[in-house]
């Protein structure tokens, strides 16, 4: 553990108390894609499935544990408790373009030809893409609530954290993984656009507007 | 190889 993975994670779970702040206080999902919500879900449980097999500290555990059981809870939120709220016409990313390819990428790159292994790099390369729907919602709809920013701008900022962190485990313990690295360097630069306008606009204290 | 000591990163 160092403090970029540390402040990493706990930039992870801001962005979820962010969200489910957002969508109970404004009693509304509006604005949040459904789709990527469900890919996080999918993408804890494969990974997470390791909880059974493999120990690594109270926090890992309790980290795991959380972060399955607060997606979950964000899904009965959107898909229950505010359903009415949640606008699926606007959400039409195409799944099957994204799990499709992160299936054929983890049968050729992983550890090892087993279940778990599999699944763990099938869940880092979904993780990579998984904020895709979210992107293209905002990207249609052209503009964003500021709470709904803070929420991906958190969510990047735990992306980015990670960087200095796999730099850092190289110099202090020669350990590199190259699957995690590669896949979170992409899912880095797909918010390179959107920090773009948060920095320049949000936290200037403007809205969160495209360009026409 | 990162999986012999298990996955210990989130």
């Amino acid at each position: 553990m160092n403090i970029f993975r540390f402040f990493g994670d706990l930039s992870h779970l801001a962005s979820i108390f962010i969200l489910i702040h957002k969508i109970t206080t404004t009693r509304s999902c509006r604005g949040i894609s459904f789709k990527t919500q469900a890919l996080y879900v999918t993408v804890f449980v494969t990974r997470y499935l390791d909880l059974f097999t493999s120990y690594v500290s109270l926090y890992n555990t309790v980290m795991k544990i959380f972060f399955i059981a607060s997606s979950c809870y964000i899904l009965y939120l959107m898909r229950v408790r505010y359903r009415p709220t949640n606008d699926p016409s606007i959400d039409t990313f195409r799944l099957e373009y994204l799990v499709g390819p992160c299936v054929v990428l983890a049968l050729i790159f992983n550890y090892g030809y087993n279940p778990t292994e599999l699944l763990w790099s099938f869940s880092i390369f979904l993780e990579s893409v998984a904020i895709l729907p979210q992107l293209f919602m905002l990207q249609r709809t052209g503009e964003a609530e500021t709470i709904t920013t803070h929420y991906l701008a958190a969510l990047g900022a735990y992306r980015a954290l990670y960087i200095p962190n796999w730099i850092y485990r190289y110099f202090s313990e020669g350990y590199v993984d190259p699957i995690s690295v590669t896949a979170g360097l992409v899912q880095t630069g797909l918010y390179l656009d959107f920090f773009y306008v948060y920095f320049t606009k949000v936290l200037q204290g403007q809205k969160f507007e495209l360009p026409a | 190889r990162p999986s012999d000591s298990g996955h210990d990163e989130l």
